[in-house]
């Protein structure tokens, strides 16, 4: 399908932003989706240095496989020591099974060998994200060649970040994303950024713990 | 599915992150609605890394007692700080999912003022918000607040009214317009007001639009943020599996 932003929604698309030092955003195009035959479907955002990492993640008891691997990876790590997050869009590789978990831990072990896996034992350094259709598997392997890509395709720029929100959409109309800076009371002189991308569409009406 | 990645340079303790993200998501990305459906995947992760903070500058981190519940009086003004702009932050990502609702044309506020509970406020609020009725009047500009009431009249827990103690002849219906001209009752104290239809049709023409229930006469609110539901959402999903 054809991908423009409508006039009407242009104007919540902004054209440059302030994004948090140390990271980076890169997408690539894996063909998740038979019908999407040219749009980036995995985005990568990264720390280039170690992180601290918390997530919500959806109650439904359903809870797609990388919903299962990103918990226990967060409990496992404590939320320390994280890289990032890869993410596909056009497969929620939800009710998946067995399967799914182990291409789940695919998508995280191919992006932490981008940077070259820690040493500490203590799992995958990088959540996992999809959305997209339920039920369907993951065309694991297409996805698993196009992180490489993703992550040399990382930057800072604002386009960087602009690709990857537009790499996370599935029925949205517009990528979403925003950005900030702000100081804190205690070093008023410091200039910190928060920058964050979202999507949604349809089947939405949240309820995350 | 709604996803979410929100990156910081602040440097926060890991074990804080949690509860700074869930507290902000509280009122942010689990105060809207677009169908109703919750996903099998919907998550929002918060990265922080510390690359702007100044060397020896401590990470923020938030008092826990002994069974992880956050000690409120001793949580310092630079986490106060940024727990407020993070809140503020999630909000405008989650308005910006409600504004690109599959098929929406409208983005609505719902808040509803309760004076027995938060609780019921919100409750009240997310059944106006699901409910396909109410969405498909405000997608046609039709003011039919007898939907909005009957929306609240069975939303979970009110239709006990031991608990929630509704009172359908205190309950009262207003359009609140974006352009912050006059509101327009619609309902007053259960009775129903003598509605200006083209004054309605007006606030109803206008992308933003807050509908505000109060169940009574004060002051515990909560509020939801949807949108209208078109034929288009219906085309988009007919055949999105395939």
């Amino acid at each position: 399908a054809d991908r423009s932003i409508p006039a009407a929604k242009q104007k919540y698309v902004p054209s440059s932003g302030t994004y948090p030092k140390g990271f980076l955003a890169g997408s690539a195009h894996a063909g998740v989706k038979a019908s999407n035959t040219k749009y980036d479907d995995i985005a990568m955002i990264v720390s280039e240095q170690p992180c601290a990492a918390g997530a919500v993640f959806t109650q439904n008891v359903f809870k797609a496989a990388p919903v299962q691997t990103s918990k226990m990876t967060l409990r496992d790590r404590k939320g320390e020591s994280m890289r990032g997050v890869v993410v596909n869009s056009g497969c929620a590789n939800a009710v998946t099974g067995l399967v799914g978990m182990e291409h789940a831990d695919a998508m995280a072990q191919a992006t932490d060998d981008c940077f070259g896996r820690a040493s500490d034992g203590r799992g995958p350094q990088t959540l996992v994200m999809s959305t997209g259709v339920i039920g369907q598997r993951l065309p694991i392997d297409r996805i698993t060649e196009a992180i490489p890509r993703a992550h040399k395709d990382l930057g800072s720029s604002h386009e960087n970040w602009m690709k990857a929100a537009r790499a996370i959409c599935t029925t949205d109309t517009f990528p979403k994303l925003i950005s900030r800076t702000f100081t804190l009371p205690s070093h008023p002189e410091t200039q910190y950024s928060i920058a964050g991308m979202t999507k949604g569409a349809g089947m939405i009406a949240p309820n995350m713990a | 599915t709604l996803l979410g990645i929100i990156c910081t340079d602040v440097k926060i303790q890991a074990s804080s992150i949690r509860a700074l993200l869930t507290y902000g998501n509280q009122n942010s990305f689990n105060s809207i609605t677009i169908d109703g459906d919750t996903s099998t995947n919907d998550t929002v992760a918060l990265l922080a890394n510390g690359a702007a903070a100044p060397e020896g500058a401590p990470e923020l981190s938030l008092p826990f007692d002994a069974k992880g519940a956050v000690i409120k009086g001793n949580v310092s003004e630079d986490v106060k700080a940024f727990e407020h702009i993070l809140v503020r932050f999630m909000t405008d990502l989650a308005k910006l999912v409600v504004r690109d609702g599959e098929g929406a044309t409208k983005f609505v506020t719902v808040r509803v003022i309760s004076d027995t509970s938060r609780v019921a406020a919100k409750r009240a609020a997310v059944s106006i918000a699901k409910s396909p009725l109410v969405k498909t009047a405000l997608y046609g500009k039709d003011a039919n607040w007898g939907r909005i009431l009957c929306a609240v009249g069975y939303a979970p827990g009110i239709m006990s009214t031991d608990i929630f103690r509704l009172h359908p002849q205190r309950t009262s219906v207003s359009f609140v317009p974006s352009d912050g001209s006059e509101p327009l009752r619609l309902v007053v104290r259960g009775e129903p007001e003598q509605v200006d239809e083209v004054r309605a049709k007006e606030i109803l023409e206008m992308e933003d639009l807050e509908i505000v229930v109060n169940l009574a006469d004060d002051l515990g609110s909560n509020q939801v943020y949807t949108c209208d539901f078109s034929h288009e959402y219906v085309t988009i999903n007919g055949d999105y599996r395939t």
